[in-house]
């Protein structure tokens, strides 16, 4: 069921990235670009339909200090529930786990329990602590994670993480829903006269004006 | 719904790493929209290594504090742009400045009001000046109309809260912007002026196309 990293870039094309002018370089490997970063995204059979990669993970090999922003809207989704309760106890975090297909939103206790028993499963395979893992869902609302095929993609997920251009590509893509192109960039510039990185990697197309907090 | 997940090797504390994503988000993604719908689920985690060999950034005012502000924000606006980009339908990006607002957060929420704007005339390829007049106006910041000033592209629309004389050439010329912009896929900018004060912001949207209501009315729950 789940194909490695490598198919993912020839599902869709990368976004055109209008970066503002600054003292910063564009260079490539989105989230994996910045030390003690990895990434990954496989289809784990997740999607309603076709098979673009639907699950992705990013990791960090250090504790990360972690921050968030999300929904204002009070009818929230289980994983921004469940992050903001982490964000609380937590400064740091060593990993972001994403499905796309399913948005994990108004499913009510099942929702949350599902979401609990792929945080527990995957801590276990990174050996990690469950409250080190954030969870982001994307997809149809009302509707619950297919949980089994989920938890059956994670040994090939984690087995699949690696800090290449081509990990980090294959996670843009994996988060992705109507989008017609991944969104995915990374900079370096000169801090205190380190030279940092920082990247990203985001999705949207529709249900789109954030208010996030 | 909008997802990002936000990586650097900087090393930062945690109280002035929690404020820096904060603003950058404010300043990006919170300044996008495509349908005005705002999701269950938007989210935007941000996590930070502290791997680069940086000594720690403890203060949001120091040198390195105010660097590392400009690279987030870099990162996020050049993230946030290319979800308005791609919107549901979208043939173009539509990039709204703001300026001689009294604050950065008025000049923000105006931007924001015109882009959020069903600039259905943007599609149609209009250059509507009314619309986007009436968008600011909408907006909750109060501002003089007579102070009133929209550029599409180069093109003076509206100066001094008058509508400049528009001769059948200006209209074309204005029309063809955009028409350009939403052959290329290219950006359409709209500059606004409202007032002499320091605030400056910026918005992201995209037009309305008949695709958006069909993509839409196919996805169902």
């Amino acid at each position: 069921v789940s194909t490695t990293e490598n198919h993912a870039s020839s599902h869709i094309p990368a976004a055109p990235i209008f970066l503002p002018e600054g003292p910063w370089n564009q260079i490539p490997g989105g989230v994996a670009a910045a030390e003690g970063f990895k990434a990954t995204g496989i289809y784990g059979g997740l999607r309603a339909k076709g098979e673009k990669p639907d699950l992705a993970l990013v990791t960090c090999d250090v504790d990360a200090v972690s921050a968030g922003s999300f929904t204002t809207n009070v009818v929230a989704a289980a994983p921004v529930l469940y992050c903001k309760r982490i964000l609380d106890i937590s400064n740091t975090a060593r990993a972001v786990l994403t499905n796309a297909g399913q948005a994990n939103a108004a499913t009510g206790k099942e929702g949350y329990q599902d979401m609990i028993e792929c945080v527990e499963s995957l801590a276990k395979l990174l050996k990690m602590k469950p409250e080190e893992i954030l969870v982001e869902s994307t997809g149809v609302i009302g509707q619950r994670i297919k949980k089994g095929a989920l938890l059956k993609s994670l040994p090939t997920l984690v087995n699949s993480l690696s800090s290449s251009v081509e990990g980090a590509d294959s996670a843009a893509v994996a988060i992705t829903t109507t989008d017609l192109v991944s969104k995915s960039v990374a900079i370096e510039s000169l801090v205190g006269g380190t030279k940092v990185r920082v990247g990203g990697m985001a999705k949207g197309s529709g249900m789109i004006h954030p208010n996030m907090a | 719904t909008m997802l990002g997940v936000i990586t650097t090797d900087a090393r930062v504390t945690s109280d002035v790493w929690r404020k820096m994503v904060q603003v950058a988000v404010n300043r990006s993604f919170n300044q996008i929209t495509v349908d005005g719908d705002t999701s269950t689920n938007d989210t935007v985690i941000a996590l930070a290594s502290g791997l680069s060999g940086l000594d720690c950034i403890s203060s949001l005012d120091s040198d390195e504090g105010i660097k590392l502000q400009a690279c987030l924000d870099a990162v996020m606006q050049g993230l946030a742009k290319s979800i308005a980009w791609d919107g549901e339908g979208a043939t173009c990006l539509v990039e709204v400045s703001v300026s001689g607002a009294n604050s950065e957060a008025e000049a923000a929420k105006v931007a924001r009001s015109v882009a959020s704007s069903s600039l259905a005339a943007i599609y149609g390829r209009d250059p509507n000046w009314g619309r986007i007049a009436a968008a600011a106006g909408y907006s909750g910041v109060s501002f003089h109309q007579d102070l009133l000033r929209v550029e599409l592209g180069d093109i003076l629309l509206m100066d001094g809260g008058e509508p400049q004389s528009f001769d059948r050439r200006g209209r074309d010329a204005a029309s063809s912007y955009l028409r350009k912009a939403g052959e290329s896929h290219d950006t359409v900018r709209i500059q606004i002026s409202v007032g002499n004060g320091p605030g400056r912001g910026q918005a992201w949207g995209c037009d309305l196309s008949y695709d958006y209501v069909k993509i839409n009315a196919e996805y169902t729950t």
